[in-house]
């Protein structure tokens, strides 16, 4: 459906904004590594089920996209632009974060078994991997334009996810309690960022927070 | 219908 396929597409565009960025500036000012990080763990823990389990064609080449594009970038992050600035106030507590997805995914599952608490595990952790980013732009106070569109695409995928859920359940009667939970949790952590893209950034302003 | 759900998105 349009939902799903819009979704998609802006992750795979915020993807690209991100590499563009990076390559074009040749620098990563302003990126959290530390959300880059969550993200190889996000895309590695969920996509590994392509190994034993085929959707289709598209399905499996988006999750080689995502898990090796994810894993480049933290490669270029660390190698090739390093840049110590901004490691310095990329001081999220990411353990935690990993710490309690892990903890809700050992209660929340499908199944308890091995590929459905890693299964579990992704969606909470994508649920908040956004956090250290979010929390670099609140410390420097402002953000290049680009990387305000990295992270609104990246935040729009789960959101337009959403509509799909409710298609997916009208039309299918299909209903991922997980998946629709932890969207709309991601999407309310998005929320006060969309607020202020929306009125900065798409107005022509520069991405200041007030 | 397998009792787990088809994990078919991304």
């Amino acid at each position: 459906n349009i939902f799903r396929a819009a979704g998609d597409l802006s992750h795979l565009i915020s993807i690209l904004i991100l590499l563009n960025t990076i390559q074009k500036s040749r620098s990563i000012a302003g990126i959290s590594l530390k959300t880059q990080i969550l993200y190889v763990l996000v895309f590695l823990t969920r996509y590994l089920d392509l190994t034993y389990r085929y959707v289709s064609i598209y399905n499996t080449l988006m999750k080689l996209f995502f898990i090796s594009s994810s894993i480049y970038i933290v490669y270029l992050m660390i190698y090739k632009f390093k840049n110590t600035e901004t490691e310095q106030i990329d001081t999220f507590p990411i353990e935690y974060l990993i710490g309690g997805s892990f903890i809700l995914s050992l209660i929340f599952n499908y199944k308890f078994q091995f590929g459905e608490i890693l299964w579990s595990f992704s969606l909470w952790l994508e649920s908040v991997a956004i956090l250290p980013q979010l929390f670099m732009l609140q410390r420097t106070g402002e953000a290049r334009t680009l990387t305000t569109h990295y992270i609104f695409a990246l935040g729009a995928y789960r959101t337009l996810y959403i509509p799909n859920w409710i298609f997916r359940w009208i039309s299918e009667g299909r209903v991922d309690y997980l998946a629709i939970f932890t969207g709309i949790v991601q999407t309310i952590i998005y929320s006060d960022f969309f607020y202020i893209y929306y009125h900065r950034v798409l107005k022509g302003f520069k991405f200041e927070l007030p | 219908k397998s009792d787990t759900l088809d994990h078919d998105e991304l």
